[in-house]
C-alpha cells in the first residue's frame, strides 16, 4: 500500500460568525480554499514533494486578494504593505523566512529563496530587499497588493486605532 | 495569514505560511508567521504546523515547537496537542486564532479558539473539505 499523503491549509482565523460574509462572499472563499488544496494535492499525488505541495498552495492563497498575505494583504501605518512568510521541510528541518518584505509577489517564493539560495534562515527589512533582488522572483511595486476592502479597514482602524480587521468582513480586538 | 501543511508519499512533511501582519501595523512589527518554530515548523520526527492569530501571543506561546514537542516527546496524538495548546494555554493567555497540522503518520488537525477559521483539508479517505466557520 502506498504510504499516505495528506494536505491542509488555513486562510485565517478570527471573529467570523455567520452573516458577516454575503453568501456570495462564502462561495468565493469556498472557491478559493479549494483551488489551494487542489494546487497542493495535485502534486503529492504525482509523487512530488511536500515542501513544493505546501508552497504551491500558499501562492494560490497568496494571488487570492480576500487573504491576508501577497495581493489583499493589510496595510501598515504609514499605508503600504510588510510581508512576512516562512517555509520549512520536516526531512531536514531545513528552513527560510522572510519578515518585512516588499516587492515580492508571492512571499512564500522568497522565503523558498532564503532555504534554498542563502546560508540563513531568516532575513528581514531592507537587508532581505536586497538579496531578494537577487533572485530570479517576480518583482512588483509595493502598490500591487492594495485592495479596496484593506484600505477600507486601514482608514477604519486609523479612525478607531484599537480594533482592526484582520479577515475580509470580520472585526477583531488586536494591539499590535 | 495563509499556511499550508502537507505530508508526502516519502513521508516527509513540511509547513508554509505568509501574511501581511496585521492592519495599521507599525514599527516593523513581525508577528509569528515568519518566526520557525512559532508560526511555523516541519520534522518528520513529529508534525508539520501552520499557525494564524494573534502573533504576539503564538510568539510567547512557542506555538508550533510547542505542539511538535508534545507529540516527539510526550507522545501526545496531534490532535490532542493542538488542541491543549491552542484552547488551553494560547487561550488562557488571552491569545486567539488557530493551527493547522498534519503528522509524518498522515494524522490532520485543524484546531482553533475563534469563532471562524478559513480552512481547507484531505480526509483519510479522499475527500476534500472547506469551512469558514466552527460550526461548518
Amino acid at each position: 500500500m502506498a504510504n499516505p499523503i495528506a494536505i491542509a491549509l488555513h486562510g485565517g482565523a478570527g471573529v467570523l460568525t455567520p452573516g458577516l460574509l454575503t453568501p456570495e462572499d462564502e462561495t468565493t472563499i469556498h472557491e478559493a480554499l479549494l483551488r489551494a488544496l487542489k494546487a497542493g494535492l495535485t502534486l503529492l499525488e504525482q509523487d512530488g514533494s511536500s515542501l513544493d505541495a505546501v508552497q504551491a498552495a500558499v501562492v494560490e492563497l497568496e494571488e487570492c486578494p480576500w487573504f491576508n498575505a501577497g495581493k489583499g494583504a493589510v496595510f501598515t501605518h504609514t499605508g503600504d504593505h510588510e510581508l512576512d512568510a516562512a517555509i520549512m521541510h520536516g526531512a531536514n528541518r531545513e528552513a527560510g523566512a522572510v519578515a518585512g518584505i516588499h516587492f515580492v509577489r508571492n512571499p512564500i517564493l522568497a522565503a523558498r529563496a532564503v532555504l534554498e539560495h542563502s546560508e540563513h534562515v531568516l532575513l528581514a527589512g531592507a537587508g532581505a530587499d536586497a538579496f531578494l533582488a537577487t533572485q530570479d522572483l517576480e518583482k512588483v511595486p509595493n502598490d500591487w497588493y492594495d485592495t479596496d476592502l484593506r484600505r477600507r479597514q486601514w482608514q477604519t482602524q486609523l479612525q478607531a486605532p484599537d480594533s482592526v480587521s484582520l479577515e475580509p468582513g470580520g472585526v477583531d480586538k488586536k494591539f499590535g | 495569514t495563509v499556511g499550508a501543511v502537507a505530508l508526502d508519499r516519502h513521508g516527509h512533511v513540511a509547513a508554509a505560511t505568509s501574511t501581511g501582519g496585521i492592519t495599521n501595523k507599525r514599527y516593523g512589527r513581525v508577528g509569528d508567521s515568519p518566526l520557525i518554530g512559532t508560526g511555523t515548523w516541519a520534522d518528520d520526527r513529529s508534525a508539520a504546523i501552520s499557525a494564524t492569530g494573534h502573533g504576539e501571543y503564538f510568539i510567547r506561546t512557542v506555538v508550533a515547537h510547542n505542539i511538535a514537542s508534545r507529540v516527539l516527546l510526550a507522545g501526545e496524538t496531534l490532535n490532542t496537542a493542538c488542541d491543549t495548546v491552542v484552547s488551553g494555554e494560547l487561550k488562557t493567555m488571552g491569545g486567539n486564532g488557530g493551527v493547522i497540522a498534519v503528522s509524518p503518520s498522515g494524522e490532520t488537525a485543524l484546531s482553533f479558539n475563534t469563532p471562524g477559521m478559513y480552512r481547507a483539508w484531505r480526509d483519510e479517505q479522499g475527500g476534500l473539505h472547506t469551512a469558514i466557520y466552527a460550526e461548518d
